[in-house]
């Protein structure tokens, strides 16, 4: 059996979102300590990796299941959550569906159509990196429309102690300069210089889930993938970015 | 700017 309930259906949403930004389909390993799904992307670019802990639910009740949903459908029933709706997501064995459920005025009730995603039993690597920024999430992403108004691509650079989101296009540049001291800085870890280019949409999609005031720890080598790392509802989401490299 | 690689380029993820 599964039966979960979050008591905010919007802050579930926020993590439907993030994943089918890069997700077609995804496999959710239920278990009795919560709930984890980990996906690349088709093209291989990009690995989105969720854990959301029995901790973050109202309440929680499960045995050992995989269940493959459709991300877009469920995107899109999870778009009709109303702001104070309760979640309640119930796992129908006999009719194969997930019952996902919005209990707020009124109790609304979705069926939803499991796929046969088998679990990929992906690990996010362990990958050791030279420097680890915890930043506010709004920061980046300003930095990152920034970029977006000169190139699709964006470089992320560690220079002399400061983190650098830089663009370049044809004709025009942008860069934004975090210095340790700034205000939108957390804490930065810095081991070495480093650089690496990165698809702007990806980034964009992997970060839209976090609100402004939300933490993103990014961990940043030279030509590696980046790794963006972030909590929302008491959810872990980590997405691994693989770099565009200089042939 | 380079071209994009994939993930399977820098670890074997099964």
């Amino acid at each position: 059996m599964f039966k979960a309930v979050i008591s905010e259906a919007k802050e579930f949403k926020k993590i439907i979102d993030a994943a089918s930004n890069l997700l077609d389909e995804i496999c959710f390993e239920v278990s009795e300590d919560g709930i984890k799904a980990r996906a690349m992307d088709p093209s291989h670019v990009a690995l989105v990796s969720m854990d959301i802990p029995k901790e973050a639910f109202e309440e929680y009740e499960a045995d050992v299941h995989d269940i493959g949903i459709d991300l877009e459908a469920f995107k899109k029933i999870m778009n009709r959550a109303k702001a104070k709706d309760k979640l309640i997501l119930e796992l129908d064995e006999e009719k194969n569906k997930l019952n996902v459920i919005f209990k707020g005025t009124a109790r609304r009730k979705f069926a939803l159509a499991l796929y046969d995603v088998s679990s990929s039993n992906l690990q996010v690597p362990d990958i050791e990196y030279p420097n680890e920024i915890l930043i506010k999430a709004g920061a980046f992403v300003d930095a990152l429309k920034d970029a977006d108004l000169v190139n699709d691509h964006v470089a992320l650079k560690v220079d002399d102690g400061k983190f650098i989101i830089y663009a370049k296009g044809d004709l025009n540049e942008s860069e934004t300069i975090f210095e340790e001291d700034s205000e939108d800085i957390i804490s930065m870890n810095i081991g070495e210089n480093a650089r690496s280019t990165f698809n702007l949409e990806y980034l964009k999609d992997m970060t839209k889930a976090a609100s402004s005031d939300d933490i993103l720890k990014i961990c940043i080598g030279t030509d590696m993938p980046v790794k963006i790392e972030y909590d929302i509802g008491g959810a872990n989401l980590t997405f691994l970015l693989a770099p565009r490299i200089e042939s | 700017f380079g071209k994009q690689v994939t993930l399977d380029d820098f670890f074997t993820i099964n």
